[in-house]
């Protein structure tokens, strides 16, 4: 399948 | 001292039969605002984010800011055990390391209690930016569940597209292509028939069905769902809780080869 992104990526770390 | 009293008990046992595969361990917090929790699944792939408004709730008493770290799936074990129109009671002491459970029967002729011991998570707490998404589309949430499900039998991933002609749903596999193309239909007479895009500009992700189908775990809870999209951002997958708040899904798009 495609790679995947991780949702980690997106969002700050607050 | 926190205790949260909730008349429609089956929303809470709802939201933990939608949650419980796709996460394991998880910190609730508790505040003024409301009961929420937000927390990966262990591949760092999707996020989950409840928020249940303490206005909902029937009686909300949290005395300062509680987090409260609980295996999810012994939670939802718990709450099993609470009938569908029982009230549920959530009840825990600043700095304990047990919550309670209570579950009364409609006509308080049944009043059971459950004591869960918590648990330390070290969890890291992301900020989720605003944003302006390029396609936002509603439509039957049983609907959607049906769609992910029937392409899952087909491939391991959906192609979600959204044009002025309505949302596309495609998948490939071993044994052939599926398409499904939904139009906007706003003229059915149950609102919650609807399935209304807006669009600003077309988009199109890819996303793993796998995680798809394990949000619609949270079908029962509104007839309606939210789809969200903008090109390399996550999809958010919104299903609101009556009047009280939301379960909300977040899924990374997978990487265009």
């Amino acid at each position: 399948g495609l790679p995947q992104w991780h949702i980690t990526i997106f969002f700050n770390f607050g | 001292m926190l205790e949260l009293r909730l008349v429609q008990g089956s929303l809470l046992k709802k939201v933990m039969e939608s949650i419980k595969d796709l996460v394991n361990d998880a910190n609730f917090d508790c505040s003024a605002t409301g009961f929420s929790l937000q927390a990966m699944d262990s591949s760092h792939v999707a996020l989950v984010s409840l928020l249940l408004r303490s206005e909902g709730f029937e009686h909300y008493r949290c005395d300062r800011n509680l987090s409260m770290g609980m295996n999810l799936g012994n939670m939802a074990k718990m709450l099993k055990c609470a009938g569908n129109d029982d009230i549920v009671t959530v009840k825990a002491d600043d700095g304990g390391d047990c919550v309670t459970f209570m579950f009364e029967s409609p006509n308080q002729d049944k009043i059971a209690d459950f004591e869960m011991k918590l648990m330390d998570i070290d969890s890291e707490h992301l900020g989720i930016p605003e944003a302006e998404y390029e396609a936002i589309v509603r439509m039957p949430s049983a609907e959607f569940a049906r769609i992910c499900k029937d392409l899952s039998t087909i491939g391991d991933t959906v192609v979600i597209s959204v044009t002025k002609e309505g949302v596309k749903f495609s998948t490939r596999g071993d044994i052939g292509t599926a398409n499904i193309v939904l139009r906007q239909n706003t003229s059915v007479d149950k609102p919650e028939e609807a399935t209304i895009i807006e669009m600003e500009t077309p988009v199109s992700l890819t996303f793993a069905l796998r995680y798809m189908n394990s949000f619609t775990k949270a079908t029962p809870l509104a007839s309606q769902v939210t789809v969200s999209l903008s090109s390399e951002l996550p999809v958010v997958v919104e299903y609101k809780i009556a009047e009280m708040g939301y379960l909300r899904f977040y899924l990374a798009p997978k990487i265009e080869e």
